[in-house]
């Protein structure tokens, strides 16, 4: 997925994702060079692949309906008033995505930290169809230790996924990449 | 005795050119140090009464000499105050006039306290305007996954451009420099939050299935015909949508942004570089020039600019409704085995929705409807809320609560799809964003261990990693 956060000078924030699915989608590719996507992989049909769990029958293929998606532009305000901390967040990763943009908002709003550290911690990823605990290369060995000790089968992966942000409190604006991406940029206007 | 007289009064005189040394080196004497006449001086209209009284004897003259360098400083101290003398001399001399001259003097002050009050206003305010708080809100942002697209957003930002602007030619951006991961065939959703007014709208452009497509022939042949597996692209008419909405720089200049990064080149991402190889590290034909580019050299893609001129030029109905560009696409799929047709690209439409939305924390927390699974991510937010995670909690006990809580989260992500094909979607969502549920979620966590199986039934997930 590709991730588009921007807070404006118009007092509008903006938070978009798109996607072709897979890296090249398709892999189709027409005379004037636009790449066609592979999106109908996003729905469940019975027997997709060995050991899958069952197919969603809320997400079974059907004409002009649109798959599950993980696409999730995010935008955080003050429950009430106009001071205070708002946020755009954007992630890849499919359902790491979820499990990304959740512990990015509790670090930020429960734990009260700056948006590089949040993005910059490391996170987890519970995958259901292996029940294997995905965590990146952020944690420590004590932490698995203990997530291992609480009956968690834990595996470690390099990257889960990447959460960019833009946070903006008052009138102090910064957007952040996720220090993950190599080419991912943040820029603000002063 | 008249000798005597006589030389006092040619030395008075002598005092009295203006050439003689002595009246270079005499020097005012203050009045207070005089004695008092017993008949008034006589000087020029009662200046030289200030100026001299000279001494007679040469030895008073030394010392006064000293004596009046001394006096010299005090008399510009004192100079600066008017002296009791000079006034008295004045109101002697003036009789009536000497009480207007009193009110002229409150006067003065009075002006001068005022000019001075407005200059310093003055002064205060410039410096306001130049090291104060802006008045006018100049600040932005823009972050995406490629720092040329970046630049490109900031500089439409400064173009006076909207936000949203801004978004549209950021993410066309990222179709030329990161086509692997976004495009003009792919789709997305965009989600605009005005501050001012806290109005939210969610435009939804996800590519939708074709009108042909039976879930047997993905069953039997997902992997042998990928144009199986192309849905209806939603990108250029969910950002044509999103621009008609917000947009404020004309549609063919935001699309000329994105045009000239195409045209004028951009230097290879690492990521791009890095798919390019494919997974299998095997180079897929359909890069362009036919082999994976090096990271950081420069790529040009002017048929991606010709595209987005036309684009530019005739708007979504060049992609939509039956034109060359449709044409291409319906037989590029078609040719792989697809099932997509004009029919179905002209059937299309953006969804302009309003996004879920979830207290946490005090704030409130914005996401995307299903098909997408906005409420599964404010579900988990509830769910975590009631454990008071605090920083005196330790960490490894949060992570122990955080898998748990993503565990259910997921698995209830799971359950959603399209809400217009199914209406029992929209129970599970008013589910999924109710706290109630949440505390009762919350109740099935253990503290200390993982659940042995899972709390809900799980069913099969989107899972490759986009």
């Amino acid at each position: 997925a590709a991730q588009v956060l921007i807070m404006g000078p118009d007092d509008f924030i903006v938070a978009m994702v798109s996607s072709l699915n897979r890296p090249f989608g398709s892999g189709l590719i027409t005379p004037s060079g636009i790449l066609l996507n592979s999106q109908m992989l996003d729905f469940s049909w019975p027997n997709r692949t060995a050991n899958h769990p069952a197919p969603s029958l809320e997400n079974s293929v059907q004409p002009g309906k649109r798959p599950l998606s993980f696409l999730l532009p995010t935008v955080v305000r003050p429950a009430e008033g106009l001071c205070g901390t708002y946020l755009a967040l954007g992630a890849n990763g499919a359902a790491r995505g979820l499990s990304g943009l959740t512990q990015v908002l509790l670090n930020v709003l429960t734990l009260n930290r700056n948006l590089s550290d949040s993005l910059a911690r490391g996170r987890l990823h519970p995958d259901l169809q292996t029940n294997l605990l995905q965590v990146d290369s952020e944690f420590t060995e004590e932490e698995i230790e203990f997530l291992e000790a609480r009956g968690h089968h834990v595996e470690k992966v390099d990257v889960l996924s990447w959460v960019h942000g833009s946070r903006r409190t008052n009138n102090f604006i910064i957007g952040v990449k996720d220090p993950r991406s190599p080419d991912a940029a943040g820029a603000t206007i002063l | 005795m008249a000798a005597e007289n006589e030389a006092s009064q040619e030395s008075a005189l002598g005092a009295y050119s203006p050439v003689d040394y002595m009246s270079i080196t005499s020097f005012p004497r203050l009045p207070e140090d005089e004695p008092t006449p017993a008949a008034p001086l006589r000087g020029r209209k009662g200046e030289e009464s200030l100026i001299n009284p000279v001494k007679t004897d040469s030895s008073s003259y030394l010392i006064g000499k000293t004596d009046l360098r001394t006096r010299s400083w005090k008399y510009k101290l004192e100079s600066s105050k008017p002296s009791p003398s000079f006034e008295t001399c004045r109101r002697q001399d003036s009789g009536v006039g000497a009480e207007c001259s009193c009110r002229q003097d409150g006067l003065t002050v009075i002006v001068t306290a005022c000019l001075t009050f407005a200059t310093g206003v003055t002064v205060a305010l410039i410096m306001q305007i130049y090291f104060g708080d802006p008045q006018i809100f100049h600040q932005g942002a823009v972050v995406t996954d490629a720092a040329r697209c970046t630049s490109l957003g900031i500089e439409v930002l400064s173009k006076q451009g909207s936000s949203v602007d801004a978004a549209v030619a950021a993410s066309l951006c990222l179709g030329i420099v990161a086509p692997h991961s976004s495009g003009l065939g792919g789709g997305g959703v965009m989600l605009v939050h005005d501050i001012r007014r806290n109005k939210s709208h969610l435009i939804d452009f996800r590519e939708s299935a074709p009108g042909a497509l039976r879930e047997e022939a993905l069953q039997r042949s997902w992997e042998t015909k990928p144009g199986l597996l192309v849905g209806v692209p939603g990108m250029v008419k969910g950002l044509h949508e999103a621009h008609q909405l917000y947009g404020r720089l004309p549609w063919s200049q935001v699309l000329a942004f994105a045009a000239a990064v195409a045209q004028d080149g951009f230097n290879v991402t690492h990521d791009l570089g890095q798919w390019g190889l494919g997974v299998e590290g095997k180079p897929k034909p359909f890069l362009p020039m036919g082999h994976p580019p090096l990271p950081g050299s420069l790529l040009r893609r002017p048929d991606l600019a010709a595209v987005l001129e036309v684009l530019g030029t005739y708007g979504p109905a060049a992609f939509y409704a039956g034109g060359n560009l449709t044409l291409e696409m319906v037989a590029e799929a078609q040719h792989a085995g697809g099932v997509i047709t004009e029919e179905d690209f002209s059937n299309y439409s953006a969804l302009l929705e309003k996004p879920v939305c979830g207290v946490y924390r005090g704030h409130l927390v914005l996401s995307p409807r299903p098909p997408h699974t906005g409420p599964a991510l404010i579900s988990a937010l509830n769910i975590l809320e009631g454990f008071n995670l605090t920083s005196l909690v330790s960490r490894e006990q949060a992570l122990h609560w955080v898998a748990e809580t993503l565990k259910i989260a997921l698995a209830l992500a799971s359950r959603l799809g399209d809400p217009i094909y199914d209406s029992t979607i929209t129970e599970s969502m008013d589910d999924m964003l109710s706290k109630v549920e949440a505390a009762y979620f919350r109740g099935q966590i253990n503290d200390s261990q993982t659940a042995p199986v899972p709390l809900l039934p799980i069913y099969e997930l989107n899972g490759a990693p986009t």
